[in-house]
């Protein structure tokens, strides 16, 4: 398995000079929650959050791109094929793990990505009582070691306590956004308001991003 | 891998959304390299689920959607840059503009390929203002028209603000002052411009990459698979 010879981000031993970078507030999306968990993808992970959750209130649009490497990893295939099905429409949430990329895993992967999915759906479902279509809502990601299979039924065990973690305030957004961290010494967190010229509303961006090394994308 | 996920309370439909996120790659997120390795994973989502209200951008023709994918741009390059502030062992933040290309993805293709050379980033690690490497890796970029040795230019743009170094004029070395040099690879951030062309053309590509340390060797020779 890939050994972490960096600090964690959520140890407390983030390098001094990337603590600028870290904001200490910010204005979020309405109608958004992010959350986390620990699962523990990694045996030697006892401690951090490995699982996040970043969800709409209620189902929106949504839009990918992604690596055109052509061993792409089963959480890409599975997306990929969800938005395209879904036409980007009735997007819920987007689900999480570190630790573990589910890449070159085969068909198995592919069932894990989908069950990961499902799974989410699932805790929106059983929550609001809500109208299951049967359809996936939820876009899948992983990252970490390439060619292990996750262990899948750890981290469905744990989609329900990162639905019950969900919040809008800075620190729920900002412990998601160290839970998608792998070798990354910081968490990376933006948020920013804007306006558009025919509204009178101010809207709100935020975005969380993870990445220390394999980076030189080519996303499409 | 880089994993991304922006979302947004702005009304913007599926179609328009994704043409958005589609332009703003190419020049954030496909616009950053720290070791020239493109992952199985890579991926970046976006939703809008218009709670904040207003008239929702059903089409890419409005102007709501032109300033929405600016704001979108804009925002993706900031999230970008905060990946190469973090590359694995990284000690500079380099920006590298290549300027006067005869098309966006020429630039862009001398860009990347500046950002991938081992020996640039070893020479940037270094503190070395080696231009030779610079030039050695535009002139191997491929499916590029229009490098002419005779009209490349290259220089470092402090981040102090100070006037540029010239290292390179229309093909010919300048007399570098080290000293200088020395003062401006000092910094964490610095630029590297190129300018391709003598005013034949005006297409311009940023690249934001890193250098490359023994940091680097030592978390990857660490890895296990």
């Amino acid at each position: 398995s890939q050994t972490r010879s960096y600090a964690a981000p959520g140890d407390g031993t983030i390098p001094a000079a990337k603590k600028k970078y870290i904001p200490s507030t910010g204005t979020y999306p309405l109608g958004f929650k992010a959350g986390s968990a620990h699962v523990g993808v990694k045996a030697s992970n006892t401690r951090f959050d490995d699982l996040a959750l970043i969800a709409s209130d209620a189902p929106c649009a949504g839009a990918a791109v992604f690596t055109t490497n052509k061993f792409q990893a089963a959480p890409v295939t599975v997306s990929r094929d969800l938005l395209k099905s879904r036409k980007g429409e009735g997007i819920r949430s987007v689900i999480i793990n570190s630790g573990c990329a589910n890449a070159v895993t085969g068909k198995g992967g592919i069932e894990d990505a989908k069950l990961m999915g499902r799974e989410t759906d699932q805790a929106f479902v059983k929550d609001s009582n809500g109208e299951d279509d049967g359809q996936s809502r939820s876009i899948v990601m992983s990252t970490g070691v390439i060619g292990q299979r996750l262990p899948i039924q750890k981290i469905v065990s744990k989609i329900p306590t990162a639905y019950y973690n969900l919040g809008e305030t800075h620190e729920h957004w900002l412990g998601t956004a160290k839970a998608i961290c792998t070798t990354d010494t910081f968490p990376k967190l933006l948020s920013k308001t804007f306006t558009l010229p025919g509204s009178q509303e101010e809207y709100h961006i935020a975005g969380m991003t993870k990445g220390a090394g394999m980076i030189h994308p080519n996303m499409a | 891998t880089l994993l991304g996920v922006i979302c947004t309370d702005a009304p913007v439909s599926a179609g328009p959304l994704q043409a958005a996120l589609t332009s703003a790659i190419t020049k954030s997120f496909n616009s950053i390299s720290i070791d020239g390795d493109t992952s199985t994973n890579d991926t970046v989502a976006i939703l809008a689920n218009g709670a904040a209200g207003g008239k929702p951008i059903d089409s890419t023709a409005s102007p709501d959607f032109a300033a929405f994918q600016k704001t979108l741009t804009d925002f993706s390059i900031d999230l970008a840059k905060l990946v190469v502030r973090d590359g694995e062992g990284a000690t500079k933040f380099v920006t590298i503009r290549v300027t006067n290309a005869a098309s966006y993805k020429d630039a862009h293709r001398v860009a990347s390929t500046i950002a991938r050379s081992p020996l640039v980033k070893t020479a940037l690690y270094g503190k070395d203002a080696n231009w030779g490497r610079i030039l050695c890796a535009t002139g191997y970029a491929e499916n590029v028209e229009g490098v002419v040795p005779e009209e490349t230019s290259v220089s470092f743009i402090p981040s102090d603000g100070s006037a540029e170094l010239k290292l390179l004029v229309r093909g010919e070395p300048e007399q570098v002052d080290e000293a200088r040099a020395a003062k401006i690879l000092e910094a964490e951030d610095l630029e590297i411009k190129v300018q391709l062309s003598e005013g034949k053309g005006g297409e311009e590509a940023v690249f934001w990459t890193c250098d490359f340390s023994h940091e680097y060797v030592t978390i990857n020779g660490d890895y296990r698979t």
